[in-house]
């Protein structure tokens, strides 16, 4: 089975007023991840 | 060889002496023949299935990515009757396993699937058929939900198959190199989804000469979508620019197969995709088209701290069942007398309209489960 995940985050490309909170993937393609685990961060502003 | 030898040998001997016993002995060979027969098969496919995995192991790490290529296994796929064979594996594997037998039962397909048996949280013998215990849960602090309050959370354990960010409404999302599915058939016609498509779209467009036309437009979908969601509209139309990303999670049979919230959210939406139940391995998402459009899934859609969140479970022929712990009523791989593509999904709107369930990061939300 397989699951799919879509969501808003703060973009990964500074916007125009250089928001420093983009969202970034912490995985890489055919990485082993479990429940709980972090899929990405962003850092608030 | 050999049978067939002692056969030709027994049957010519019992020919010359007397005509009707030569057959008994004939049949005598008949079922050890064919038992021997079917091992030797099963076995020759199992081997022909490592190899080929083995190259495509082989390839991968050479860093060559296989494009899809529909074939003629994927063409017969499509004229078996996949929801059917998915039921009656779940009525198997639903039937009571006597109590003395579960542990030899379980600890043979943790070895076939690497599942990891210590982190049952159960007795193995408690587990009264093969489907209650693929369903388990695991053992208190197995699952760790990482403590960084701005990290977004795997919601499953699983390989990871692809991930980035999508462009627009139109976005779509690669099944495998040559072939890729829109978010929008994916998740359905959400009107959700739409709002946010479009307002990234009216920020990026906002200086561009069509100012004026896509306002318009935008204006009479915000109404359309405003009158459907009057409380999301306010969340969503002060938020500044967000990127909107996906991630796709491959679950092997011997995975932990129980679905958890990524985040703090709102599921506002349930939808339920009555579809194929096409096996979701690795090949299959190489040679059979709309793979996770056309299968039988359960989407979940609403609101987190920063915008719009979906999960959408897909099932598979082995495991056809999508379990809500939020909705226990909801039942899945249904019979059904005809299964048309363009069916519009079941939906509903949990209430109350614009809260819905609230869900917190690492909550269990659904389980995937056999047949």
């Amino acid at each position: 089975s397989t699951v799919v995940l879509v969501f808003q985050a703060p973009p990964s490309k500074p916007s125009k007023n250089n928001d420093a909170s983009e969202f970034r993937f912490s995985i890489r393609r055919g990485d082993r991840i479990r429940v709980g685990e972090a899929l990405g961060r962003w850092h608030d502003s | 060889s050999w049978y067939v030898k002692q056969f030709r040998t027994t049957s010519q001997a019992g020919a010359s002496v007397s005509g009707g016993s030569s057959n008994s002995q004939g049949n005598a060979f008949l079922v050890p023949g064919a038992t021997v027969a079917t091992l030797l098969m099963l076995g020759v496919l199992h081997a022909r299935r490592l190899y080929d995995d083995k190259k495509v192991e082989e390839a991968r790490e050479k860093g060559i990515e296989f494009e899809f290529q529909p074939d003629a296994k994927a063409t017969f796929m499509r004229m078996l009757p996949l929801r059917s064979i998915s039921r009656v594996w779940g009525f198997l594997t639903n039937l009571e396993v006597p109590v003395w037998l579960r542990p030899h039962v379980y600890r043979a397909w943790a070895r076939a699937f690497h599942s990891n048996l210590e982190e049952a949280a159960l007795p193995l013998n408690d587990y009264a058929s093969l489907r209650d215990f693929f369903v388990r849960t695991l053992r208190e602090g197995c699952r760790p939900v990482d403590p960084d309050p701005y990290s977004l959370v795997s919601p499953v354990d699983g390989t990871i198959l692809r991930f980035g960010e999508l462009k627009g409404a139109g976005a779509m999302i690669e099944q495998v190199k040559g072939f890729s599915y829109s978010v929008s058939s994916l998740l359905g016609a959400s009107p959700l989804l739409q709002m946010i498509a479009e307002k990234n779209t009216q920020d990026e467009s906002i200086n561009s000469e069509q100012e004026s036309t896509q306002r318009e437009k935008s204006k009479k979908s915000w109404w359309r979508i405003s009158l459907a969601y009057p409380k999301v509209r306010e969340t969503v139309s002060e938020c500044p620019m967000k990127g909107l990303y996906y991630c796709v999670i491959y679950l092997k049979p011997g995975d932990y197969h129980r679905i958890h919230s990524p985040v703090d959210w709102n599921v506002l939406v349930r939808r339920h995709f009555s579809g194929r139940l096409f096996p979701l391995n690795e090949r299959a998402t190489r040679t059979i088209r709309n793979l996770y459009v056309e299968n039988e899934r359960v989407v979940l859609e609403g609101l987190w701290q920063q915008g719009f969140m979906a999960i959408a479970a897909i099932g598979a022929t082995n495991i056809g069942s999508i379990e809500l712990f939020i909705e226990p009523e909801l039942q899945t791989n249904r019979p059904r007398k005809k299964l048309l593509h363009s069916e519009p999904p079941e939906e509903r709107v949990y209430e109350p309209e614009g809260v819905g369930v609230m869900l917190n990061k690492g909550d269990e939300v659904a389980a995937f489960n056999m047949g």
